[in-house]
């Protein structure tokens, strides 16, 4: 573990009581390849060891714990504050028209499961009445997939024959309203950030369904790509949060760092499993350690 | 005059910045920037111009195989071919590409729908199977996925199949029950098909960082592995795991995935892959 290593590296240089700036940076070292083993993007490494180093040299020495103890604690606190605070609290419209939620990402990350863990999250904490709505027209099977998953929550998938992706997120907006459907969660296909004609489709249904919640949904296990897609996908929709997916596997989950530093925006829940239940607020302390190791 | 440049430690970082970018890793990077100073001490490389030359050949090198991307065949037929993998990788649409490959060269596929858990999971692949215009194995959504398999094997026995491609649910290697389900799937095939599975392939989504090699590993304690499908790389994605996974697990890289259409399937090239990782 990263405190393991520091201990040893730390017993070996001597270091007695007092943070020297030589034990910082020889410490900071082996932060730097935990965090690049744990799929931190490198430049986001690079400006976070930094941005670390100045303030550890400032730092007043704590006379009760180790000279590793507190380098954790100093990146340990920069990681989790670098990813939080969180508002986990959802906007709703004030007014009588359905609140909007968009899911969008890469292909295979999560976001059909994600609409429907989101829905019975929405319902179980805000007594919601969820419409979920099947824009994937592509992919075999999407529709039907999210027609299962609607079924076991008891709530309707809007879908619509014969229409691209823009129209229909256009028309379920109608359909909700006449439905009693209080809250809209549009599933879209995965895509890739350099597809530029499908960007462009979910520019455009951004503007026909004029989403007030736009989501990110993420693999938890991506590598130093994440930051090339997630960048992508930002100046194309300005999403308003991030939602981490598969976090129940052993992926140290780097990439949440990543995307927070580079895109600025939160990442707010955690895809923990593939039931409907494994749906989770996400909280930034537990995610920093989970990446130091 | 110029005998070129030395090797300086700002050009090594470079190096070093472009592996771990690629997600070849640190330690893997480390110790490709080791040879790399070694060859230099020892004059193989002798100014810069060689060195990306000298680091892509033995990548190059590390990642050929002897019998290079030939997908294992069974003494007789049908060759049986699992299908694994987390979840989301592309397992099921590398299937359709695999069988449309297999069928351009005439050979006889067949289908198993192994995954009976996730949501439209057999109708996902049904479709697949009906623009394929090949058979497809499935029972009812929950039925035990080891069941449908030996019930697939039975089939492409019966109806002389060349190859049987059995799709599984995505799971994560942390999982141990599901891993032990998925033992029983390769038991269950070896039962009714002497040698099956012939070929176990590890889906990995080319985004994929470190994580991939505890996939890789403990999927292959599972279920034995013969090679992977690299899928995705028509995102900016390098793959570059795949280099500790040949080094650490020695399972070579197959095929990789472009797109989602049933053609957007190659067979492994490591020069194309490597020139790839350094552009
Ligand atoms: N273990 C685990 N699996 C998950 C999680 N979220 C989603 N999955 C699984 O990941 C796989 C992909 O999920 P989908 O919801 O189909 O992903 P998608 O983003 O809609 O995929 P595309 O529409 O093809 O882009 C499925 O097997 C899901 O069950 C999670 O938090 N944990
Ligand atoms: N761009 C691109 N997308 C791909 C590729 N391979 C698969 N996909 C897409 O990735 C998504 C997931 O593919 P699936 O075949 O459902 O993945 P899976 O591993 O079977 O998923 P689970 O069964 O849920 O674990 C789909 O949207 C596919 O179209 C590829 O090579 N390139
Ligand atoms: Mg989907
Ligand atoms: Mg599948």
């Amino acid at each position: 573990s990263l405190s393991e290593r520091l201990q040893g590296i730390f017993r070996k240089l001597g270091a007695r009581g007092k943070l020297t700036e030589s034990n910082i940076t020889e410490g900071l070292r082996e932060v730097r390849v935990a965090l690049l083993e744990a799929d931190v993007n490198y430049k986001v490494v690079k400006d976070f060891i930094d941005k670390v180093t100045q303030r550890a040299v400032g730092q007043e020495v704590i006379r009760s714990i180790t000279p590793s103890q507190q380098i954790i604690k100093i990146v340990s606190d920069e990681l989790t504050a670098l990813m939080g605070p969180v508002d986990h609290s959802i906007a709703f419209n004030a007014n009588n028209a359905p609140t909007v939620f968009m899911m969008v990402g890469l292909q295979g990350s999560g976001k059909t499961t994600s609409c429907a863990k989101f829905a019975k999250y929405l319902m179980k904490k805000y007594n919601r009445r969820p419409l979920l709505v099947a824009a994937d027209i592509q992919r075999p099977a999407a529709i039907e997939q999210l027609k299962v998953l609607g079924k076991q929550l008891d709530i309707p998938v809007f879908t619509k024959a014969g229409l691209q992706p823009p129209q229909i997120c256009h028309e379920s907006v109608k359909f909700a309203e006449q439905n009693m459907r209080d809250t809209i969660i549009l599933d879209t296909a995965g895509r890739l950030h350099v597809n530029q004609e499908l960007m462009d489709e979910l520019r455009d249904i951004k503007r026909r369904a004029v989403p007030q919640h736009i989501f990110l949904v993420s693999d938890a296990m991506t590598g130093q790509d994440a930051v090339n897609s997630a960048k992508e996908f930002n100046s194309a929709m300005d999403i308003t949060g991030v939602i981490m997916t598969k976090l129940d596997g052993d992926a140290r989950g780097g990439a949440a760092m990543s995307i927070k530093a580079i895109t600025g925006k939160p990442i707010k829940f955690t895809g923990v499993g593939e039931k409907i239940e494994n749906f989770e607020e996400f909280h930034p302390d537990r995610m920093a350690s989970r990446i130091l190791g | 005059f110029t005998f070129g440049r030395k090797i300086d430690n700002e050009l090594l970082d470079k190096l070093e910045e472009i592996l771990i970018s690629a997600d070849v890793g640190v330690e893997t990077a480390s110790s490709l920037i080791e040879d790399i100073k070694k060859a230099y001490e020892s004059k193989t490389i002798t100014d810069t111009s060689q060195l990306l030359d000298y680091l892509k050949n033995s990548l190059k090198k590390k990642l050929a195989f002897d019998t290079p991307n030939m997908l294992n065949t069974a003494p007789s037929p049908p060759t049986v071919i699992l299908v694994v993998g987390v979840n989301g990788t592309g397992k099921t649409t590398s299937i359709a590409k695999i069988a449309n490959y297999l069928l351009e060269q005439d050979k006889k596929v067949m289908l198993a729908a192994s995954d009976t858990f996730r949501a439209a999971a057999i109708e996902q692949l049904t479709i697949w199977g009906q623009r394929l215009n090949i058979n497809i194995i499935a029972h009812k959504s929950g039925a035990d996925p080891a069941a449908v398999a030996f019930d697939a094997a039975d089939s492409a026995l019966a109806k002389k199949m060349d190859y049987l491609i059995v799709d599984t649910a995505g799971r994560l290697h942390t999982k141990v029950n599901l891993m032990k389900e998925l033992s029983k799937i390769s038991d269950v095939l070896g039962k009714k098909i002497p040698g099956a599975p012939h070929e176990v392939l590890i889906v990995l989504d080319a985004t994929t960082g470190q994580n991939a090699i505890a996939q890789a590993k403990t999927f292959k304690e599972a279920s034995k592995l013969t090679g992977i499908v690299l899928s995705k790389l028509d995102g900016t994605a390098k793959g570059g795991i795949v280099i500790a996974i040949k080094k650490c697990l020695d399972v070579p890289v197959k095929f990789i995935g472009i797109g989602e259409k049933m053609e957007d399937l190659e067979v492994f090239d490591p020069d194309k892959f490597i020139d790839a990782l350094f552009t």
